[in-house]
């Protein structure tokens, strides 16, 4: 028996907002600690992480460890339904093969119930190594996001480039070329407002543009967001979920062969 | 010219 209560159900609605372009079908796995998810892109070059601890949930009743196979698009259908101040509850009985998401409204005079198929999916975990990273950039997400969506008119590829004077974010194209420099800042009002680079060494590192596009679609869950990089890893783009966890999005650099 | 890398190059099955 399976039933988890959200009461801030628009944290899931974004979440599926922020992975149904990226990844088609997924398991949740459920388990004491909380309900996550772990999936690749069908081309094996992103990852996402989602965790959200038991603990966020108003009510969280988890029997045994179960892994529900969903489509993630099917899923957003049913969670559109869901107004954004519902609270949204998630069932399934032991061996089911259903999932019903149940949504009420704040003054509890509107209640649905919408049940999904769930999918038999063969997916691999994989183990993500504890790595030290060269540098951390903490920076508004917005900002990010206006800057991934900038440099995809120009080009396809960014070059992320830390060093003592800031983090630049480079593209180049048909047309010209693009260089977008961000400075520590944290001489700002709020503390969501600042960027902040800690760097252990210069690093820069080359990825294909359009993923981070689709990365920033979890823009509405974090007023915040972190990369992490270092040499000939993936790079890892956090978004907080305040009080409940996180989404990564892990992205394979380009390599020189 | 850059390669694209695959995660799983980096990541190993758990």
């Amino acid at each position: 028996m399976l039933e988890l209560r959200l009461v801030q159900g628009s944290l899931l609605k974004k979440v599926l907002e922020a992975v149904k372009d990226l990844v088609n079908d997924a398991n949740f796995d459920c388990s004491a600690t909380g309900f996550s998810l772990q999936a690749m892109d069908s081309s094996h070059v992103a990852l996402v992480a989602l965790l959200l601890r038991s603990e966020g949930f108003e009510h969280y009743r988890c029997d045994r460890n179960i892994s529900m196979g969903m489509n993630l698009g099917n899923m957003a259908k049913m969670l559109k339904c869901a107004g954004n101040d519902d609270i949204i509850t998630l069932k399934a009985d032991d061996g089911s093969d259903v999932v019903t998401f149940m949504f009420e409204s704040p003054t509890q005079d509107k209640i649905a119930d919408f049940e999904m198929k769930l999918m038999d999916i063969d997916s691999e975990h994989l183990g993500i190594p504890e790595a030290e990273y060269h540098a951390i950039v903490r920076m508004p997400s917005s900002e990010f996001a206006r800057i991934c969506k900038d440099l995809s008119s120009i080009g396809d590829t960014v070059v992320i480039s830390v060093t003592k004077e800031g983090v630049k974010f480079s593209t180049r194209g048909d047309i010209g070329t693009a260089n977008i420099v961000c400075r520590q800042n944290t001489t700002v009002d709020k503390p969501e407002e600042a960027t902040v680079i800690e760097m252990n060494e210069p690093v820069s590192l080359t990825f294909a543009l359009r993923y981070f596009n689709s990365f920033t679609k979890a823009t509405p869950l974090s007023n915040t967001v972190t990369l992490s990089l270092s040499s000939e890893l993936p790079v890892v783009v956090e978004y907080k979920i305040a009080e409940m966890g996180y989404i990564r999005f892990y992205l394979a650099p380009k390599i020189e062969d | 010219v850059n390669q694209q890398r695959q995660i799983t190059a980096f990541f190993g099955k758990k």
